[in-house]
């Protein structure tokens, strides 16, 4: 049984892509398999582990929409081993409003998961790479998981939509996905010359002591330029304090386990 | 008639929220009378002009959904004279998938516009913020504008999205709204110790030499910091490097004209 995290925060640019990659190639460089399902019609999780994705490319929105088996969309990673990638293509920008009206609108990716599991294929770690919205792509990402991984970025307008966050994943959990938890949380783009960063954390750590990670992501320019050259920051400047603080949150999150 | 712009780019986190805002407020400051649609359910844009938006208040969602009168929720700003807001609440999340199976769908927004004018109402310029995805809000955006006012954070990722947005804006003109175009281009979070925001910013230029803006924004925490007080940074800090760069930029598109 893999553990599976949704990478989710509908308030744009908080790092939610950078994590997914991140703390993806952080565990496949510690030996896991990993798997990283994007959900992002900009498909920049893709981009940053070397995948095209254009058109043409099987991606993800053939699994949720036309019902292709997982692993036969998943490619690997080009840089790092164990790591692996179900793309997004632009198809899926259209997929919204597709899914609205088909069957098990809000299940087909838990389902295209778990027929892979079925047909033997073990991943350590799933994490689902979502979109800057609420809608039924990150929907299905919540039904697909048990836990909720939250990256906030150290800014006022990070804190706003905290709480339309939660009320979703409440209703979610009472409706569709009874095991889905908020597990962990990751403050990001941290910039300690900043009053504004160190009273968005503190607030952070006192409303949610348990979730978040003691480790925080700095604001480093190595991460931002990884991306350009198809990498993430983990090989692309493995030194760097960024990579170094992704390669603690991965281990935070592999050693605390589910924690249900 | 009023000058009407879109602010939009699905990639999260560019800066169109405090594009829209601080562009709003220069200009309001400049003696003209301007309104600020807030169509992101987060309420950003609500939040930075000192707007209340929680649940119970009149918001752009009854007259998206229910075709409630423009001017029934038009609050103004309380920091800045001839600036006002059409807030949003909470419930414009869920509107995406209302908006789906009522009539004339798309063009809601543009019908309310056309009727607040109708009565004699006459603001200056309308500058609509988008959230970060191109469904049903940013379409109806894009529908009751005929310019497209693009912020573009200097990252590798705000590249990737752009052909993409481009291609939606083609579809809509073509389909929906004949004068939809590109009018203006701001280059964002500009920072000139790295030579990613350079590079990013020359292809930018070279690629849209017509619509991007001389003036450029650089990252300034200053800005960040104005919506916890409910404020722009026109008021919170007004020579700070962040407010000097959106006077210059909304003189320049007041300067420029609707340059169709
Ligand atoms: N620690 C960091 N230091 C510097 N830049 C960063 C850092 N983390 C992310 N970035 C940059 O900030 C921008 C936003 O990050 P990212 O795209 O990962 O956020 P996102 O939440 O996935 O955005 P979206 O809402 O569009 O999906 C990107 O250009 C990224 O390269
Ligand atoms: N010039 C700047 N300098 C420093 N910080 C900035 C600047 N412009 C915007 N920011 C900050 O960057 C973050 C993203 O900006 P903003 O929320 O305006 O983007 P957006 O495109 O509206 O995001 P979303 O996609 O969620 O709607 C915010 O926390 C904002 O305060
Ligand atoms: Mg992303
Ligand atoms: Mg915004």
């Amino acid at each position: 049984q893999p553990r599976i995290l949704t990478v989710a925060n509908q308030k744009g640019g908080v790092g939610k892509t950078t994590t997914t990659v991140n703390v993806a190639a952080a565990m496949a460089q510690g030996g896991l398999t990993v798997l990283v399902v994007d959900l992002d019609p900009q498909g920049n999780a893709s981009t940053a582990l070397g995948i095209d994705h254009h058109a043409d490319v099987p991606s993800i929105y053939d699994v949720l929409v036309d019902g292709t088996p997982l692993l036969d969309v998943v490619q690997p990673c080009t840089t790092v081993e164990n790591l692996f990638c179900a793309p997004a293509t632009i198809d899926l920008a259209g997929a919204e409003i597709e899914l609205v009206s088909l069957v098990a609108r809000e299940s087909r990716l838990q389902k295209a998961i778990a027929e892979a599991e079925a047909t033997g294929h073990a991943y350590d770690y799933i994490l689902i790479d979502c979109p800057p919205s609420l809608g039924l792509l990150t929907v299905n990402a919540m039904v697909a998981a048990s836990e909720v991984f939250i990256p906030i970025q150290c800014e006022y307008y990070a804190l706003e939509g905290l709480s339309q966050l939660l009320k979703n994943i409440e209703l979610i959990r009472a409706h569709l996905n009874p095991p889905l938890h908020v597990s962990t949380i990751l403050l990001t783009m941290y910039d300690g010359r900043t009053r504004l960063s160190a009273q968005v954390a503190d607030e952070v750590r006192e409303h949610f002591p348990q979730q978040v990670l003691r480790t925080t992501v700095p604001r480093s320019v190595r991460v931002s330029e990884a991306p350009s050259f198809g990498e993430t920051v983990m090989t692309y400047d493995p030194t760097s304090s960024g990579a170094l603080a992704y390669l603690e949150a991965a281990s935070e999150i592999a050693d605390r386990g589910a924690g249900i």
